[in-house]
């Protein structure tokens, strides 16, 4: 368990540097962890299963986005849509604070405050796991290759659900880059041109046989 | 409540006390 607390503990580090230390603006980091689903395998008939692989939730660290008077706002929700935002992330307060009603932090401003479309869209990535090969991460990590999306137009034309989802949700890059033994997306609600920078940072903290 | 993956609930922690850290540092009332 503490090799277990220690590997979480560096791995929410590097997201967190990651972002911290890049020029650019990036909203938030997520690592999907390369894992195996055992409950969707076929058993053979002799109480063998197969073993799926799949892309799951490892850590995820949110920066916010940066105010910019200038900056267009996306189209606001319903406040209807925004109620249940702020619903759910009292329940989720609730929940991580042992179902006793309080919060974390014992503080409720946080379920009282607006929820923005980005932290909606982490929140709700944390629900989701792809399958090998499906979805911008499982595409990124079967064929070994990054995808870059910027501008909300790559964004929407994606094949991608996700891809597609994050710009409704006011993304306008999203990256995915395949390590050893996951994927690295990270999204800004920002135009971030490709560049090779990012790339070396999480070849050299991410990839295990490069001392990462 | 038991079947939240301790990944997740622990990403969920710290997303909520960073959001509640934020959410008082621009706070208008905040000293």
């Amino acid at each position: 368990p503490a090799h277990s607390q220690a590997n979480e503990d560096t791995l929410q580090q590097r997201l967190q540097a990651l972002i911290e230390c890049a020029r650019e603006s990036w909203t938030y980091a997520v690592f999907w962890q390369l894992s195996y689903d055992f409950a969707a395998g076929e058993d053979d008939g002799g109480g063998n299963s197969s073993n799926t692989p799949l892309l799951a939730w490892g850590d995820g660290y949110y920066k916010g986005e940066e105010e910019k008077p200038m900056k267009k706002k996306p189209t606001p929700i319903s406040a209807a849509e925004q109620e249940h935002r702020k619903r759910v992330v009292r329940e989720l307060n609730s929940l991580i604070s042992g179902g006793g009603g309080g919060t974390v932090n014992g503080g409720d401003e946080a379920g009282d405050e607006e929820v923005t479309d980005t932290e909606w869209f982490f929140l709700v990535s944390m629900t989701q796991s792809f399958i090998n090969g499906s979805g911008l991460p499982g595409q990124a990590f079967s064929n070994s290759q990054t995808i870059w999306l910027s501008g909300s137009n790559a964004l929407a034309g994606s094949s991608c659900e996700r891809a597609r989802q994050g710009q409704v949700y006011g993304l306008e890059t999203m990256v995915c880059i395949p390590t050893e033994n996951g994927v690295v997306e990270l999204g800004s609600s920002e135009i971030i041109h490709q560049n090779s920078d990012l790339m070396d940072k999480v070849n050299s903290f991410f990839n295990p046989s490069n001392g990462g | 409540e038991g079947d939240l993956p301790i990944a997740r609930r622990k990403s969920l922690q710290r997303f909520l006390e960073k959001r509640k850290e934020r959410i008082v540092s621009t706070s208008p009332y905040s000293p």
